[in-house]
């Protein structure tokens, strides 16, 4: 598997009793193929491996450090800077507007995310505003009573904006208020609009972006819609309980320069952790 | 892009990073590469075909498919969470009653918030049944009312929806197990998210290693997503790719088209 591969050229340059320039170029290449197929923008990857190749050839490795670890340091350094400085949410009064894409989970993460704040001790409210999705009042209603926490919906709306103003008004008690949207993409014009408004409207104190792990190479470029749109703050990674790797959301982050806060591990509401980089990183290289 | 009329060399790398960058995967990128290496001819022209040749190789066309097969004939809708089942089961209810055919929804999927309603609203908007049990309760006993439904009406086609599942979870495969053989389903359909990377090809790989798949619909191509995912599951699993998802409405359901795409994965 791919994993072996780095692992073996890794271990080949941590033995190795001097670096030379081809043993790195080996271990470079195999970084390029486990972040390709790990779904990390093509073009990140390129610029990726060649820094990381010309700092492995050029930098002296820290005192005391082997240059064979000095290779997997500048590796691991190089993608914590893709991911950024991270950042918990925080356990305070404010407005969460969660949006994404089509079915990357959401509605599910807003009724987790109320969970985890409820076991903080706050109050929670959600506000059903995808009124485009079939059910969609539905299934956030049906959620919020799993959870416990408020909830308001409108199955007449006609628009999302109204449903968020009297949302707004009817949680205004809640220390904090979720709001749910409709899924929707970088060519939904439309859509993108509505979001804008709904965004001028709530001036939320976060915008997490929810992104499937499963994404490929279309996830920074959509990433970077959202954020021209209304500006992320946050990420929260669904769906790693499966087989990917979630280096489409990794090109996201470093796109938009939001921290991803959380990863849903499953379908379940407690199926929701706190993002570890360093897990993160692991996991991505295989 | 720049393929055609230029230096070979320069045009393999850029053939390369256009495959990459359409979420083709390293390893059906290379076998095209590989296959291209060997040939003499103008590069653009040869990497288009073998490109055509990898999804038309094993085609299907569902229209006749249907047409020719006894009825009620049972289809069954698998693939990972959201990525697009329930709305696709209603584009293909949707084209089956234009095409003058009745039929019956099974609404397998018993655990998702929401689920059941989602599909009782499509059926009510295009005027097809819906077979549902509550929630919690087993998704095969529902299939299995379903097609007894149908058959006791003499309906010619169950469409049965289920919950979205990771491949990895043991547990959820061999409820699916269970799903397939007490519906014993003439077609097994994987519904695969269009923005998927490499996950994809290890999704309908693991899905038709544990329960079989006959055919794939790949979704949210309108995204602008270039699909091509499809590449890697034609080339390794070879099972045809019959439509592609272009939108939400009913009649956002595009036959695939091996030329269609092709061109348009390298503009
Ligand atoms: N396995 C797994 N499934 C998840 C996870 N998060 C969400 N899901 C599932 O993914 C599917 C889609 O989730 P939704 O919450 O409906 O997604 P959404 O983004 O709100 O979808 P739209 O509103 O249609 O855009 C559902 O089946 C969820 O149960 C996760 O972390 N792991
Ligand atoms: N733009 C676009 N959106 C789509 C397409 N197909 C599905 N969707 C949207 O994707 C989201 C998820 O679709 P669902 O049909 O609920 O997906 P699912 O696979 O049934 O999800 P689970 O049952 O939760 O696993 C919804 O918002 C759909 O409207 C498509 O071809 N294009
Ligand atoms: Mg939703
Ligand atoms: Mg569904």
């Amino acid at each position: 598997s791919l994993g072996n591969a780095l692992r073996n050229s890794i271990k080949r340059v941590m033995n190795a009793p001097h670096i030379d320039s081809n043993l790195i170029r080996e271990v470079c290449k195999d970084i390029q193929r486990a972040l390709l197929q790990a779904d990390v923008n093509v073009k990140q990857v390129l610029d990726l491996t060649k820094r990381i190749e010309k700092r492995a050839l050029t930098e002296k490795p820290a005192a005391g450090m082997g240059s064979g670890e000095h290779v997997v340091h500048i590796m691991y350094e190089e993608l914590s800077n893709l991911l950024g400085k991270g950042r918990s949410i925080e356990l305070k009064k404010q407005k969460i507007l969660m949006l994404g894409i089509y079915g990357q989970g959401k509605t599910t993460s807003c009724a987790k995310l109320a969970r985890y704040l409820q076991k903080k001790g706050l109050s929670v409210g959600m506000v059903a505003a995808d009124i485009h999705r079939p059910a969609a009042y539905d299934q956030l209603k049906q959620l919020s009573e799993k959870v416990n926490s408020k909830f308001y919906g409108d199955i007449h709306a006609k628009s999302a904006i109204d449903v968020v103003d009297r949302g707004l008004k009817e949680l205004s008690d809640c220390d904090v208020i979720i709001i749910d949207t409709a899924g929707r993409h970088k060519l939904d014009e439309e859509l993108m609009k509505e979001l804008k408004e709904i965004n001028d409207r709530v001036k939320p104190e976060e915008r997490i972006l929810v992104i499937d792990a499963t994404t490929g190479q279309q996830a920074k470029e959509q990433a970077r819609a959202f954020h021209e749109n209304v500006g992320i703050t946050g990420v929260i990674l669904t769906k790693m309980d499966g087989s990917a790797k979630g280096g489409g959301a990794l090109s996201a982050v470093a796109e938009v320069g939001a921290p991803i806060m959380f990863i849903g591990t499953g379908e379940k509401i407690e199926d929701f952790e706190l993002f570890d980089s360093e897990r993160f990183i692991s996991r991505l290289l295989g | 892009r720049g393929i055609f009329g230029k230096p070979r060399e320069e045009s393999i790398e850029a053939l390369e990073m256009a495959l990459l960058e359409a979420d083709v995967g390293i390893d059906a990128t290379e076998r095209i590469k590989n296959a291209v290496a060997m040939q003499k001819k103008e590069i653009g022209a040869i990497i288009r075909e073998e490109v055509k040749n990898i999804l038309s190789e094993n085609s299907m066309d569902f229209d006749e498919f249907v047409k020719t097969h006894e009825k009620p004939v049972k289809l069954l809708f698998v693939g990972i969470n959201g990525s697009g089942k329930t709305t696709t089961i209603a584009k293909v209810g949707y084209r089956l009653k234009n095409n003058g055919y009745s039929c019956v929804f099974g609404s397998c999927d018993t655990f998702r918030a929401g689920a059941v309603e989602q599909l009782k609203y499509h059926g009510e908007k295009i005027g097809i049944e819906v077979i549902a049990h509550d929630y919690g309760s087993d998704p095969a006993s529902v299939a299995f009312d379903a097609i007894a439904h149908a058959k006791a009406k003499r309906m010619d086609a169950v469409l049965l929806d289920t919950a979205g599942r990771m491949q990895t979870n043991k547990n959820l495969m061999e409820e699916m197990k269970k799903i397939k053989r007490v519906s014993s389903a003439d077609l097994t359909i994987f519904v695969g998210d269009g923005l998927a990377g490499n996950d994809a090809l290890l999704e309908a790989k693991e899905f038709d290693a544990n329960i079989g798949i006959d055919c794939v619909i790949l979704t949210k191509i309108d995204s602008d997503a270039k699909g091509g995912s499809a590449i890697a599951i034609a080339q390794e699993l070879k099972k045809p790719i019959i439509f592609l998802g272009m939108g939400e409405g009913y009649d956002r359901l595009m036959k695939f088209d091996a030329e269609w795409f092709v061109k348009r994965l390298f503009e």
